[in-house]
């Protein structure tokens, strides 16, 4: 509770930050596994001619998806979070300051593979994007409500996978609602290219990149 | 940290009443939708003409698990966490005073949906058990290491899957054993009933069942 305030402080100065800096900040969220990494070297790819990116990566320990981002060329900055289970508004301050990120740039937060704890941590993104894996299950949304009504957008992964698992799209979208009625939400296949224009123009439309 | 000393005192008294019971605890810990409840489902299906089961469901929302595991015919209780990420001693301890289990029972916890804090908070489980999806990546023992050095046993869960994704399973097992040499192993489908009779047996080694 006074950790969530104090959190807050420094989740506000990030924010101002941004803002001072015409910077879209966005706050990736998921279980373990669900397709972050990939998604992010997907969208560098498909961006990068068109914008700076800066990332910041997350993880209890070690540095293989920085490392991962690195190959895309971008600058990149792991933090590890050792026990602890979310990023927190400190350590992006903290990350900011070594990464010196210009202005009219795109970051891309990758938080710790986690659906509870970063609902809480105001990292003072822009918005959060949750990612919901096909693997995991249709009720998600219900069962970990406080991550998606956290969230702006709901990107459904890994959808070439649907023929072999027991998810249905329309009832997961429909809990979504019910949780968060104003969640956006797109499906996709990271590592198949399936829906990634559709989220590309998602990310245009709020960089006002036209 | 007070937190967790705290929680370590609750956990000591479960573990007694456990021990003067004679039964056998058993904390399911996964990622959101790894299969832990399905699991569940089966293993009642196959161990309850052999001995008495009871289980204790942990969710931030919902009855849904307590009510799948209900159909089997097993006494369960919900416990509905809100916006944390663990179930504590404490909970488990007022559990056990509504369930009141008989001796010589085993007893499943099944834990919210998060790799990350319930390797934190000692249950006073017997074991905590692993399930690793083959769709999360392997990975995931070298990113998350804390619950795979709390664990037990690792079960890696959706082999059926694997025709379809990216996971090594020599490499996950390598990964593992890096960070907890004395892991036990288990390769399963909980929806495919693949590896079942050997996770049986585990079970029932660990429980003197013969
Ligand atoms: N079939 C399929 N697999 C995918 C897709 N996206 C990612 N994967 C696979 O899922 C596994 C995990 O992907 P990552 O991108 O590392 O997931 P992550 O969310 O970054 O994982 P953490 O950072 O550890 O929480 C890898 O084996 C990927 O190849 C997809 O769209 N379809
Ligand atoms: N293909 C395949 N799917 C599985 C397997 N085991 C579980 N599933 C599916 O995975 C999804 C999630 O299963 P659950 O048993 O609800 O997972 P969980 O770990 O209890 O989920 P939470 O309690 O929400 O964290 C469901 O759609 C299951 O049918 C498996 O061995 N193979
Ligand atoms: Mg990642
Ligand atoms: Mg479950």
């Amino acid at each position: 509770q006074d950790i969530l305030a104090e959190n807050n402080q420094y989740a506000q100065l990030n924010r101002e930050y941004f803002r001072a800096n015409n910077m879209l900040a966005l706050n990736f969220v998921s279980s373990p596994g669900s397709g972050k990494t990939t998604l992010l070297e997907k969208t560098i790819y498909g961006l990068k001619n068109k914008c700076a990116i800066t990332v910041i990566e997350g993880d209890q320990q070690t540095n293989r998806d920085a490392e991962r981002i690195a190959l895309t060329g971008v600058p990149v900055l792991q933090i590890n979070t050792g026990k602890s289970c979310h990023l927190d508004a400190h350590q992006i301050g903290h990350a900011l300051e070594k990464l010196t990120p210009p202005n009219d740039s795109v970051l891309f937060i990758e938080n710790v593979g986690n659906l509870v704890c970063p609902a809480l941590f105001d990292l003072g993104e822009s918005h959060k994007v949750v990612i919901l894996s096909v693997t995991e299950g249709d009720d998600k949304p219900l069962k970990y409500p406080e991550m998606f009504h956290a969230a702006s957008l709901m990107l459904i992964n890994k959808i070439d996978l649907l023929p072999y698992v027991d998810f249905n799209v329309t009832r997961c979208i429909e809990y979504a609602k019910r949780i968060n009625p104003k969640l956006a939400i797109l499906e996709i296949s990271a590592t198949k290219d399936q829906g990634m224009s559709a989220w590309l123009q998602w990310l245009k439309q709020h960089k006002n990149l036209g």
